[in-house]
């Protein structure tokens, strides 16, 4: 599985 | 963090207040789209998974928390005070939302963000999209009744205002900080839209002190 972007939003 | 961003945050904060307040204060859920909580638990849900996978802040994670928690709280309050609306919610709370459900779930599963075919992204795609568009059964019942607790208005508005200071937001991260995400930026500007008239009727009847009432 590739990796998530990091998302730092709500 | 900037201003816009800590304001849409306070703001969904406070409309979830607002709508805690208006069950508690009238001791009803008249009014309220159970399908519209519904909806919004599932984003939450779907959204915030990634609270196990990676830690950004105390901030980012307290705040997942709360709307994760006030979501799933709202429901229970709702279910307790079903028979206490004084029309019974299965009979105007008619919206369709398994259209929501599955557009949501298609176009994630066609444009997924950043064309990460994961699983967390897609369904990380699929709450924006169906954020976007989980007010719906909430206005519709809100068109069908015509009028509306001013507590219920203020909390819809609140609501509203939140996706609006995500798309500014937006906006300045991409001159400032060299970030930007389209599905965020697509469905926020929809989700935006979907508040216009609603915004509009607000500033006409509640700002002049009017009661709330659709034309």
């Amino acid at each position: 599985e590739p990796p998530l972007p990091k998302k730092d939003e709500l | 963090m900037n201003i816009f961003r800590f304001l849409a945050d306070m703001s969904h904060v406070l409309s979830i207040l607002l709508l805690l307040q208006k069950i508690r204060s009238s001791n009803s859920v008249a009014g309220i789209s159970f399908k519209t909580q519904a909806l919004y638990a599932l984003v939450f849900v779907t959204r915030y998974l990634d609270v196990f996978i990676y830690f950004v802040s105390i901030y980012n994670t307290a705040m997942k928390i709360l709307f994760l928690g006030t979501s799933f709280y709202t429901l229970h309050v709702m279910y307790k005070k079903r028979d206490s609306g004084t029309i019974a919610a299965n009979t105007i709370d008619t919206f369709r939302v398994e259209f929501l459900l599955i557009g949501s779930l298609a176009l994630a599963l066609i444009f997924p963000s950043e064309r990460i075919y994961s699983v967390t992204n897609i369904l990380w795609t699929f709450s924006l999209w169906l954020e976007s568009v989980a007010i719906l059964p909430q206005l519709f019942m809100l068109q069908r009744t015509g009028q509306a607790e001013s507590l219920t208005v203020h909390y819809i508005f609140a609501l509203g205002l939140y996706r609006g200071f995500y798309v500014l937001n937006w906006i300045y991260r991409y001159y400032f900080d060299n970030w930007f995400s389209l599905t965020s930026f697509v469905t926020g500007i929809i989700q935006t839209a979907l508040y216009s008239d609603f915004f509009w009727v607000y500033y006409q009847k509640v700002l002049k002190g009017k009661k709330f009432e659709l034309p």
